[in-house]
């Protein structure tokens, strides 16, 4: 921040989101680059930050998910900020830097771009994708019940006009089906998060049924010691544990998908807070909420280093 | 862009399995046009519900009648969007 003018501290227009992403990008050649991975359905790019120290292109890989639910503002400002940490610690850090040794980490701060620029143009609490849907006068679907995972099961709708409506079928959403084909191109990712607000929980799948995961007593410890480092800072406490059971069934989840395809440390942030001002939260606590994020983030990136499968 | 004048986030505690499906009938009434912050979900788990000013009535009144527990978490929803748009605008400019 005191380099560029780029306040970390305020939320911004999706332009100015991806104009820093190019910065970051154009600031540490030799450890970032900007991806495009697909255009939305209103034909935005979608880009990612891919962090590698080299190795070839299948490395293992962690993705890290933001802003999937446009309303959620904490998400996409906590996700830039993420980036420009991850750079500034490279070399400094000796955690991020063994980290990145072994692992490639990808950050998509605007899973949603349609739906954030939506929020900023119009209205500040949509959620969805903007997705015409055919004979309906309602728009869009909830990216994060499109997944192919239990899709139109439990905590899902078949009607468009709901807040979470899965869509005509299992990656209908242009938004979901790029990070989808993406991931499985690669075929070596070891970790998917992903973050949204607000409740301030750390959840493990499944959300698509009480049936416990196999890995769920190993993906529990992660999460309490992630939950653990990140009270560490500020002492905001998260309750963990799996998503079914923490808050509520919901069937077609990203991080159920990367699960069920393999991808065995998947986890969701709810970030801050707990409801005093939900989906609005004040621009003064990005900063907070992303430095002790980070410390969470890290938490389970460092297991994942330690525990490649 | 939209406007919210008026509009309230409520705060509803439920306690048992009866209570959240009447919280369910509730915000299923496509009259109120509510709209579902945090989901009903387990019982020891509040629901967060935007209630527009036209139902603010109605649903204080659903609430009580059937022994609902409840608060207002975010009373004046118009002005927590004002704040955020002008600090987003005062970013901008500086």
């Amino acid at each position: 921040e005191r380099s560029g003018d780029f306040n970390y501290g305020a939320y911004h227009p999706l332009e100015a989101i991806y104009h820093e992403m190019d910065s970051i990008a154009t600031d540490f050649p030799e450890l970032v680059s900007r991806v495009k991975i697909g255009e939305t359905f209103e034909k935005r790019p979608m880009y990612v930050l891919k962090f590698s120290t080299g190795g070839g292109k299948k490395r293992p890989a962690i993705w890290l998910n933001a802003g999937i639910h446009a309303r959620e503002w904490i998400s996409q400002a906590t996700a830039i900020w993420t980036a420009r940490k991850i750079v500034t610690d490279y070399k400094k850090d000796p955690a991020i830097t063994s980290i990145l040794k072994k692992v490639d980490i990808f950050l998509l701060p605007v899973a949603n771009p349609d739906g954030y620029v939506y929020t900023q143009s119009q209205n500040r609490l949509w959620r969805k994708t903007r997705s015409r849907n055919p004979g309906s006068r309602c728009v869009g679907a909830d990216p994060n019940r499109n997944w192919n995972a239990s899709f139109a099961g439990e905590g899902t709708s078949d009607n468009p006009c709901s807040e979470v409506y899965h869509g005509s079928h299992p990656n209908s959403e242009v938004e979901v089906k790029s990070v989808v084909d993406f991931i499985q191109k690669h075929g070596n990712f070891k970790c998917f998060i992903d973050l949204h607000s607000y409740s301030q929980l750390l959840m493990y799948p499944y959300g698509y049924t009480v049936k416990k995961a196999p890995d769920a007593e190993e993906l529990d410890d992660v999460a309490r010691n992630a939950a653990q480092a990140l009270a560490s800072l500020s002492g905001t406490k998260y309750r963990v544990g799996p998503t079914c059971t923490t808050v509520y069934p919901a069937s077609g989840s990203s991080v159920d998908w990367a699960y069920d395809n393999g991808i065995k440390y998947a986890f969701t942030f709810e970030l801050r807070d707990t409801g005093y001002y939900g989906f609005l939260l004040p621009a003064s606590q990005i900063i907070p909420t992303a430095e002790e994020t980070w410390l969470g983030l890290k938490t389970i990136m460092e297991h994942v280093r330690d525990h490649l499968y | 862009r939209d406007k919210f004048f008026g509009d309230q986030v409520f705060r509803i505690n439920v306690r048992n399995g009866d209570e959240i499906r009447k919280l369910t009938e509730l915000v299923n009434s496509d009259h109120l046009k509510l709209s579902v912050w945090k989901s009903p979900s387990t019982f020891d788990r509040p629901v967060d519900i935007l209630v527009p000013s036209v139902s603010l009535l109605p649903v204080k009144s659903f609430l009580k009648s059937q022994g609902l527990d409840y608060s207002v978490t975010i009373e004046d929803l118009q002005a927590l969007l004002d704040n955020e748009d002008e600090e987003m605008q005062h970013n901008e400019g500086i």
